[in-house]
């Protein structure tokens, strides 16, 4: 049974560049879930994380932020967008229950990606910083659930330099992404440009009424002796009904010793 | 004081913008940055429950009371702070990333931005060819009391400037760069710790952004009557 909240899915990811995964994301999530194993090409992955980080992490490439080992790793320049598309995959479970709707959130990946969930495919748009919410209730199975990811670098990489300098190229100008990554004066170029589901990813689970980003904000007087909290929430009705609800706001303050005011 | 229930209809398969009645507090115990004073946060509880369904999904946020105000000195050209009408003597750095590859773990947030307070600094700037950071980075920020000054992902080298001139009309796709940073001060805007939204680094944005963003960041109509500080 679902409990009403997050569960962050932060293990159990494994990852294979996708020039070397010979089956689709609906496969990978129905028929051909994939796993580690002497003659696959996956390995454990970084999730939070980078390309880059899961290489590292498996000892592919060596460290590149020790000495000049940096200059060992091929630049997407290079290899090309390819080298650096990879595929992510995981399971979950997720029982829940009549009335309850799940959603899978990415908090942030960079670039652009395609997310396969038991067999459903979902176009991620393009943006390092912004999240995703997808409402996966109606295509969960009650007992393991299989998700993958084809992730896409930046649009624009670009190429740096022999000589380096501020930004490369400046080919990462064109993209909404970090630009740090083609090199700056005191920071070497990351050869993957940050490809990967760099934050948090989470399944949620509410009932049919989920809270939307509320917004706190708080006004003074008299010196400070008076003060307002003035509180804004997006409330959004998943049901096919009219739904009446109490929404209910408690302030709580930790005084000492663990004495709390509410 | 710091309880308050409110009923709600949603229509069908809709949503609404609900703002509760402002709750009062006296004398809150505000939020300082690090030396100023202690770094109070009230946790903010928000519930909804549903007739015949019950509880339907809850949010929780540390949050600090806490007035931040700066204009730019017209004699120095500096920009000047007061946090809660106290005129603050900002001593701060620069703030790329924690990490290349993105290991941005809660310890990792921790340990520097402690060590940030342990220097004495009141202030990160977090650089605009950088990251928007993690909200846990706010948080820790919230937790040691230093102020984020956070930039927009507008760098003069990469945006306007070079030989030949680089982008200078900024990102290809201004839609998705709004919808971005839109969606990033959603993410983020509820924390004490962050004081100053920045275009760019060196450089303003294209001038459709920056107006965009201006407006978007303006103080909403209902704090700019005389009744309300």
């Amino acid at each position: 049974m679902a409990e009403i909240g997050k569960t962050v899915l932060d293990f159990g990811w494994i990852a294979a560049r996708s020039t070397e995964v010979d089956v689709n994301g609906v496969q990978l999530t129905t028929t051909n879930p994939p796993a580690i194993s002497s003659e696959s090409r996956w390995m454990e992955a970084a999730v939070p994380g980078t390309v880059l980080g899961t290489l590292v992490k498996n000892k592919a490439i060596p460290d590149p932020f020790y000495g000049l080992e940096n200059e060992a790793i091929t630049d997407i320049a290079d290899s090309g967008r390819d080298y650096y598309t990879f595929w992510f995959f995981t399971k979950f479970q997720c029982q829940r229950l009549l009335n309850q709707y799940v959603h899978l959130n990415f908090r942030a990946i960079n670039y652009s990606a395609q997310v396969f969930v038991n067999g459903h495919k979902t176009e991620l748009p393009k943006g390092m910083f912004r999240r995703h919410t997808l409402d996966v209730t109606d295509i969960l199975h009650p007992e393991s659930n299989l998700l993958a990811l084809i992730v896409h670098p930046p649009d624009h990489p670009g190429t740096i330099p022999p000589e380096g300098g501020q930004g490369g190229d400046h080919e990462i100008g064109k993209d909404v992404a970090a630009q740090y990554v083609q090199g700056w004066d005191w920071i070497c170029p990351i050869r993957d440009r940050n490809t990967g589901i760099w934050d948090e990813v989470s399944i949620s689970v509410t009932g049919p009424v989920r809270i939307i980003d509320p917004h706190l904000v708080s006004t003074f007087f008299d010196d400070y002796k008076r003060a307002y909290l003035h509180v804004t929430a997006e409330l959004e009705n998943k049901s096919t009904w009219n739904t009446e609800c109490s929404v209910n706001i408690q302030i709580t303050a930790e005084l000492e010793n663990g004495v709390c005011l509410v | 004081e710091h309880l308050q229930t409110e009923n709600v209809l949603i229509p069908a398969q809709g949503r609404i913008q609900h703002t509760f009645k402002p709750l009062y507090f006296y004398k809150p115990e505000l939020w300082w940055p690090n030396g100023m004073g202690k770094q109070n946060l009230y946790d903010i509880l928000i519930t909804v429950v549903v007739n015949e369904f019950g509880e339907s999904d809850s949010w929780m946020q540390p949050f600090g009371f806490r007035k931040i105000e700066s204009v730019i000195d017209s004699v120095t050209g500096g920009r000047l702070f007061k946090i809660n009408g106290e005129p603050i003597f900002i001593r701060g750095g620069n703030w790329i990333l924690s990490d290349g590859l993105l290991r941005l773990s809660k310890e990792r947030y921790r340990t520097d931005i402690k060590f940030h307070a342990d220097m004495n600094m009141n202030m990160i700037r977090c650089w605009g060819g950088g990251l928007a950071e993690r909200p846990e980075f706010y948080h820790f920020c919230d937790i040691y009391g230093l102020l984020v000054w956070q930039e927009f992902w507008i760098t003069g080298d990469v945006d306007g400037r070079g030989v030949p001139v680089s982008n200078p009309n900024g990102p290809l796709d201004h839609e998705l760069f709004l919808l971005c940073a839109r969606d990033t001060v959603k993410l983020l805007r509820n924390h004490p710790s962050l004081a100053l939204w920045v275009g760019g680094n060196e450089q303003v944005p294209p001038k459709d952004i920056n107006e965009a963003l201006k407006q978007d960041l303006r103080l909403h109509s209902y704090f700019e009557t005389q009744l309300l500080s």
